[in-house]
């Protein structure tokens, strides 16, 4: 699973 | 979005106003730690880096400048409107100990060997023991204010909160971050005693007292 671009968590 | 990280940041947001009610209602830092307050700042600094270069939503943006601006005031409450309330001496927790091994791990293990992708992975990596600092105070003083007991309760929720937000996004998105995972698992697990004597104690109007 891909993780998150941009990181859109706080 | 969804439910459980939307809980998480208003349970993190809530914490970070009953801390700052604390302060400005009792005009007192006392039973706080500064050090863990200046961990938080610069996880917040760390993280928020792309506030200006990546825009996610209205909402995201409020939140990181909420988040790093209350941070600071806190710090500044603490070390100069109401230092003379600032307990220096039981705040003796040697960040270094922190700070360094968490620098060198983020080098060797994150997503991508880039600038900004390692000051994010020290941010999360940092955040996952910032409040050590914290809980050594309180080991040390042997108590909490009440006050204080409903700040943790509220910080260490929001990130117990992230973690089902994480299990949500991994069967409804297929979204896997393991780095933030495994770090949001270890911080929340650093709260796990606090939240035990919380639950037993605050819960039924006790006060919260360590065996000294």
């Amino acid at each position: 699973c891909e993780n998150n671009k941009p990181h859109d968590e706080l | 979005m969804n439910i459980f990280r939307l809980c998480g940041d208003m349970s993190h947001l809530a914490a970070i106003i009953i801390l700052l009610l604390k302060m400005w209602k009792t005009r007192s830092v006392a039973g706080i730690s500064g050090k863990s307050q200046i961990l938080f700042a610069t996880v917040f600094t760390a993280r928020y880096l792309d506030l200006f270069t990546s825009f996610i939503s209205i909402y995201n943006t409020c939140m990181k400048v909420f988040f790093i601006g209350t941070v600071y005031f806190t710090i500044y409450l603490i070390y100069m409107k109401f230092k003379a309330t600032y307990d220096s001496n039981h705040d003796s927790f040697r960040v270094e100990f922190l700070i360094v091994p968490v620098g060198g791990l983020a080098f060797l293990v994150n997503h991508e060997f880039a600038p900004l992708e390692i000051i994010w992975t020290f941010s999360i990596y940092l955040e996952s023991v910032a409040i050590l600092p914290q809980l050594f105070m309180i080991s040390k003083t042997g108590e909490a204010e009440t006050i204080t007991s409903h700040y943790l309760f509220a910080l260490g929720s929001y990130r117990a909160l992230y973690l089902c937000n994480w299990i949500y996004r991994y069967y409804a998105e297929g979204f896997f971050d393991l780095i933030a995972v495994v770090a949001g698992v270890v911080q929340t697990i650093l709260y796990c005693d606090f939240f035990y004597l919380y639950i037993t104690k605050v819960m039924k109007g006790k006060k919260i007292s360590l065996p000294a």
